[in-house]
């Protein structure tokens, strides 16, 4: 069985799980080409 | 902290200037400018007098810094996450340009001791403000601002520049501490942002590539066993909530990139990763059991006829990094066991083994798993040694009637189905590419499926390997050469049994494997 | 035979159980690891351009910083000095490069907006960008297609490619639509 540590784990990673990691977090800011990722029609190329 | 009066208010004051100076385009190149005067005003305020009025600074401006992101999220004028970024990375970005040149000039251009000795310092406040914010706040807690803070401190200190690359593996080193201390058992609320860390592209190169001699691949596997233990609980009770599976998700991708880029490494510690992941979690098990170094070429495993014992690399034995055998404790227990493996004495030893590796009779927790893995991998590798010592190579003829495989027989007809089930999974993980544990293991389970004495014991080990093949690729080339031989060597008698039939599933994916063989 | 989940029938008892909660799926049969936006067939080292553990694709060249003098980099303070973002003053060599460099952005899309509205026109099927070659007018033409030569964007060899096409209007993309996202600056 789960232990109650596990349980306030869980409920911790649920909360952190609603503001992810942004890729930018990672990146230098960008003043003047930031990213501005936005579903795009699958026939375009994706990478 | 019985801050002395009035040191929150200088040091406001002086994080403000800061920021200012940082961003003002007089900041002079990498804001070195900036930095000789900021560094008499802090002199002036008295702040770099003493290690305490230092180690409070920090601790006060990093607090600053993380409120300040507070404020800006709950902030309802910028409904923009991109805006909510750019104000909090403004101010962060700066703290963490001053913490670098602070940590480059501090001391002499060659002391680097005192370099390091300020950037654990610095990691270990903000990992402390990180704890008990994370404490206080609970549910409420934001990831970004230390998320923000550690990475680019680590890009900045990973900078081209020769003061930088002679400290480099004592950078690597200090981030390596606070990330063993930030551990997602230790702080959930920061797991996430801990992976994107550990996975980063630029710290995978400094840890797995660029650090000679492989000298940061110990601390990198320790990363991943902390990973690794804390999503066992939800892992072997199944319990996958989204934001588990998001998590276990993400540790596949860093570890498929491990695989395709660095199989060495994945070869050298798989030992110590298999220890800490649950026994049901199969395919993150069998992605790591997969690693073959990049110059070997396995031989197909269908291969008709392939002789395993003929290719070169089958007698030549795998780096395992980990001290597996001083994981068999107690030491008496060591002593007996190395005692019966040497003189088959004291003979109680056998009997009483199981009551060594059992640890409660609460049902799926009866065993000391780690125990059973340092034992099976301990006594295999003192047989494979006692063989060759002998001039001879491991194989059906040569691992029989010896002390080894006493305590391996014994093991399959005392243990209980649980303890069993263990004790397989432990021969199991040794089934990888083509070297001496794999071919001694995999003749060792081939033989204790030919003399079991219930059927009871070939079930269980048909159990262990078929779990393992059913799961989506990878899978282990020793595993596969194995089942292959289990099934197509008539010795083994494996189509007669009761449990091949037992469901028209198992039926239908035996066939398909036998056809696959065939 | 074991009766308990540590035989036979407790791997079947699981494998059925994973069958109605996809939850268990992923640790019972795994899931096909090819389709976590990794190359695993790639020759080149994947770490260099990771995403990291929540991306769906590699890092694009433009995502990944690269240590250049500071002078290279735009200040705080010089920003609102540059001239926005105008795509209707370039060229469609930097359209069909902010295009094909920026997929899945904001970027992508309004690069593809201004191709159209200069009588480019992206196919589905071809996925590739057509225009009528100036000055040459259909062979044959319908309500439903028409046919001729037109100017493909060969984007592997960066240029133009007259090709004679029969084009179906259906398979034409309308004019793109650019969600309302909230700029950085």
């Amino acid at each position: 069985p789960l232990t109650k540590n596990c349980f306030f784990q869980s409920q911790m990673l649920e909360a952190s799980s609603q503001h992810m990691p942004h890729p930018s977090d990672s990146e230098r800011l960008r003043l003047y080409f930031p990213r501005n990722l936005c579903p795009t029609p699958s026939y375009y190329p994706q990478s | 902290y019985d801050d002395p009066p009035g040191l929150h208010e200088k040091t406001e004051y002086l994080l403000r200037e800061w920021v200012n100076m940082y961003h003002n385009a007089s900041a002079g190149r990498d804001s070195t400018k900036a930095f000789t005067m900021f560094v008499h005003q802090m002199n002036v305020q008295g702040i770099l007098k003493t290690d305490d009025l230092i180690t409070r600074f920090f601790r006060l401006s990093t607090e600053m810094c993380t409120e300040l992101c507070y404020r800006a999220f709950s902030d309802q004028s910028n409904p923009s996450p991109s805006l909510v970024r750019a104000k909090c990375f403004h101010t962060l970005d700066a703290y963490v340009r001053l913490i670098t040149l602070l940590v480059k000039h501090s001391g002499d251009a060659n002391n680097s001791l005192t370099k390091i000795n300020l950037l654990h310092k610095v990691l270990g406040i903000v990992a402390g403000v990180l704890l008990r914010d994370h404490d206080f706040r609970s549910t409420e807690f934001q990831q970004l601002p230390y998320h923000r803070i550690f990475i680019m401190l680590f890009l900045e200190l990973s900078a081209p520049e020769q003061v930088l690359e002679s400290i480099s593996v004592q950078v690597l080193n200090a981030f390596c501490n606070t990330l063993h201390i930030l551990q997602p058992s230790k702080a959930p609320g920061f797991a996430y942002a801990w992976l994107e860390l550990v996975s980063h592209r630029v710290f995978l190169g400094k840890m797995l590539v660029l650090t000679p001699q492989q000298r940061a691949w110990g601390m990198y596997a320790q990363l991943l066993i902390d990973m690794f233990k804390f999503l066992a609980p939800f892992l072997r009770n199944v319990e996958l909530p989204k934001q588990i599976q998001l998590l276990y998700k993400g540790t596949l991708r860093v570890l498929l990139v491990l695989l395709h880029d660095f199989p060495e490494f994945l070869c050298d510690y798989h030992y110590g990763f298999c220890d800490v992941i649950p026994p049901n979690c199969i395919q993150m098990r069998n992605l790591i059991l997969s690693a073959f170094p990049r110059h070997m070429r396995l031989p197909d495993p269908f291969t008709p006829n392939l002789k395993v014992d003929l290719l070169p690399e089958i007698t030549q034995a795998p780096r395992v990094l980990t001290n597996f055998a001083s994981m068999i404790q107690p030491a008496n227990f060591k002593k007996d066991l190395d005692s019966y493996i040497n003189s088959r004495s004291p003979v109680t030893f056998l009997s009483e083994l199981r009551s060594n590796l059992q640890v409660s009779n609460e049902p799926g927790m009866r065993y000391n798993i780690p125990l059973i893995n340092a034992l099976v991998l301990y006594v295999g590798t003192q047989a494979i040694s006692h063989i060759q010592t002998k001039g001879q190579a491991p194989s059906m003829g040569t691992i029989t009637h010896s002390s080894h495989m006493d305590i391996f027989q014994n093991l399959a007809v005392d243990l209980d189905t649980e303890g069993r089930y263990l004790f397989l999974n432990a021969i199991t993980n040794q089934l990888r590419y083509p070297n001496s544990h794999t071919h001694y293991f995999s003749c060792t389970l081939l033989y204790l499926f030919a003399e079991a004495n219930t059927e009871a014991i070939q079930e269980q080990i048909t159990r262990v390997l078929l779990e393992r093949l059913i799961v989506n690729r990878p899978h282990p080339w020793g595993l596969l050469v194995t089942f292959i031989e289990l099934i197509k060597n008539p010795t083994f008698k494996f189509w007669n049994h009761e449990f091949v039939r037992c469901a028209p599933e198992i039926e239908k994916l035996f066939d398909s494997v036998a056809r696959s063989c065939m | 035979m074991v009766m308990d989940q540590f035989g036979m029938v407790g791997l079947l008892t699981f494998i059925r159980a994973a069958e109605s909660d996809n939850s268990l799926v992923s640790l019972a049969l795994g899931s096909d690891l090819t389709t976590l936006g990794l190359n695993l067939n790639s020759p080149e080292k994947l770490y260099s351009n990771f995403g990291g553990p929540w991306a769906e694709q590699p890092c694009r060249p433009q995502d990944i910083d690269y240590h250049v003098p500071s002078e290279y980099l735009i200040n705080q303070n010089i920003r609102d000095k540059l001239a926005s973002i105008k795509l209707n003053r370039y060229g469609e060599d930097l359209l069909f490069f902010l295009f094909y460099m920026f997929s899945g952005d904001i970027l992508q899309l309004s690069a593809a907006a201004e191709l159209y509205s200069r009588e480019w026109r992206f196919h589905k099927d071809e996925r590739v960008w057509i225009t009528r070659a100036p000055g040459m007018v259909p062979a044959e033409k319908t309500g439903t297609y028409e046919r001729g030569t037109y100017y493909f964007f060969d984007a592997a060899n960066w240029r133009k490619v007259a090709k004679e096409f029969h084009l179906e209007y259906d398979r034409l993309e309308e004019r793109p639509h650019i969600p309302q996202a909230f700029p950085y600056n």
